[in-house]
């Protein structure tokens, strides 16, 4: 009992449900960026089992735990010393300045679901690593997790649970986990479920399905509400009214949008019409009305009705100003009047966006204020509002301008879209 | 019985890392290299009491293999908990 009293510093956090990022990562990593991601997501969690706390990934730049991977001296009185000897550390939740600061030597092996002497075990550091992150210090104990030394894996991130003296540590820190029958989950009604963990390692199921918001080209861009959805597959990242994404991870569209096919490969276009605020979906040659998240009766139904091709179309954007919804396929575009429900006389013309973009667009947006931007593949083109002219300084990087990433964007922007 | 002083090339690696975890405070630029072996004795037993291995107060192999192994980086005797002097001897007042 003496023994146990030692091992907690005697801080907390204040608050019970924490945020955590993944600032950086390895330069040279074994591990995908969805897998270290993976395993944080399992490493917090073990904690809040055994505690009353909750844990969710957030995009924006602060964190309440902010893990980075660093080399050498960074600067916080813990240098790094390559390959062995110190590979990680963090900050105490009373440290007024380092606070949640958790930080990985980019300079080991790190490893999952590998053999003891191959590297170093993600899982098992990070477990430890957010012990400290909680309030805990080092234990003496030989079955603890916050015993200070490595000593190889812990198993399965999925079964993982802790030892007891680690479990009465952290509940004398933030009390026991009781659920009440009325208690939610713990998880957004937004996000999909965490990526699982499957046995054939390196593969993980989540890199297979989840497109990485880092690399990939998107299928349609949409504001919503003030909100901007960028579409890719069968998932979407949302961005708030400051551009910032709610999860690094996206969300399934059929899970948010009651009654999109689950089977729905991916949309084409999707926008918000104005005069109703019902938001239509465009995929081949059906669409779907929704009233907020939840399909209107009647749908799919016919691109035709709009007087659309019955291909489908490349892109579409509905703009407040005038009332009107502009469609786009290959080289032509439609102008799509909301107020009289008809497509304008004339329609369709040649694209103003011919000669200045490479056809066809994946999608276009009109912004909160008017601005319109155009998207193919990995970059992004903003228009002048009224004439559709280019503006100066494009294009620019969707996956550094909008999706939050920061870091070196893969494949090189030089590398063909 | 005493024991036996270890050889020059462990002897500050040892001490840099009783002092990096902890186990030692950090040296006295005043008294500089005075740390006695009583003291890297005592912090050598309480470092083996905390790893679980036998208190032999040298860094004998055992000693010596775990403080080769990878580790946190974090002490194991928090800057707060470490005595503030010992017989008037080893941590002087300034």
């Amino acid at each position: 009992r003496k023994s146990r009293g030692r091992r907690s510093v005697g801080l907390a956090w204040t608050k019970r449900n924490i945020s955590w990022k993944v600032k950086t990562y390895p330069r040279e990593a074994q591990l995908s960026r969805e897998t270290i991601r993976a395993l944080t997501h399992y490493a917090l969690k073990v904690w809040s089992e055994a505690a009353p706390l909750t844990f969710h990934e957030v995009g924006g730049p602060s964190a309440d735990i902010s893990v980075e991977f660093l080399r050498l001296d960074h600067q916080d009185g813990y240098p790094f010393d390559g390959p062995g000897g110190m590979v990680a550390h963090a900050f105490f939740p009373g440290d007024p300045q380092r606070a949640g600061h958790v930080h990985f030597d980019s300079d080991e092996d790190w490893t999952f679901r590998s053999p003891d002497d191959y590297g170093t075990d993600l899982f098992a550091v990070a477990v430890h690593e957010f012990g400290h992150s909680l309030g805990l210090a080092h234990s003496p104990s030989k079955h603890s997790i916050m015993r200070p030394y490595y000593q190889g894996p812990v198993g399965d991130p999925l079964q993982y649970q802790l030892q007891a003296d680690d479990h009465v540590d952290i509940q004398r820190l933030y009390g026991s986990r009781v659920l009440h029958s009325t208690e939610k989950p713990e998880a957004s009604s937004l996000l999909p479920d965490p990526p699982s963990l499957p046995h054939d390692f390196p593969a993980l199921r989540s890199e297979k399905e989840f497109p990485d918001r880092c690399s990939s080209s998107i299928d349609a861009v949409a504001q919503i509400r003030g909100e901007t959805f960028f579409f890719k597959g069968q998932y979407f990242w949302r961005l708030t009214h400051g551009r910032h994404l709610t999860s690094l991870r996206p969300a399934l569209s059929a899970a948010f949008w009651r009654g999109l096919p689950r089977s729905l490969g991916k949309v084409d276009a999707v926008y918000e019409r104005h005069t109703d605020h019902r938001i239509l979906f465009f995929s081949g040659p059906l669409y779907w009305v929704f009233k907020d998240n939840g399909v209107e009766e009647g749908f799919p139904r016919p691109v035709t009705d709009f007087g659309l091709p019955q291909g489908g179309v490349d892109a579409a954007f509905s703009r407040p100003h005038d009332r009107k919804t502009y469609f786009f396929k290959g080289g032509l575009q439609w102008s799509y009047d909301e107020a009289t429900g008809r497509m304008d006389e004339g329609s369709p013309t040649h694209t103003a966006l011919r000669g200045q973009l490479p056809t066809p667009v994946d999608d276009m947006l009109s912004g909160s204020d008017g601005e319109v931007y155009a998207f193919k593949g990995r970059q992004y083109w903003k228009l002048e509002r009224h004439s559709l002219k280019l503006e100066t300084g494009y294009p620019r990087s969707i996956a550094r301008d909008w999706l939050d990433c920061s870091g070196e964007l893969y494949p090189p922007p030089s590398a063909p879209t | 019985a005493r024991p036996v002083p270890t050889p020059a090339d462990e002897s500050g690696e040892v001490v840099a890392w009783l002092t990096q975890y902890g186990y030692l405070p950090p040296a006295d630029p005043v008294t500089g290299q005075l740390q006695t072996w009583e003291a890297v004795t005592n912090a050598i037993r309480v470092m083996q009491r905390f790893a679980g291995i036998p208190e032999t107060g040298i860094p004998d192999d055992a000693t010596l293999a775990l403080i080769r192994m990878p580790r946190c980086s974090l002490p194991d005797v928090l800057p707060e908990k470490l005595p503030k002097r010992k017989n008037g001897r080893l941590w002087r007042k300034r």
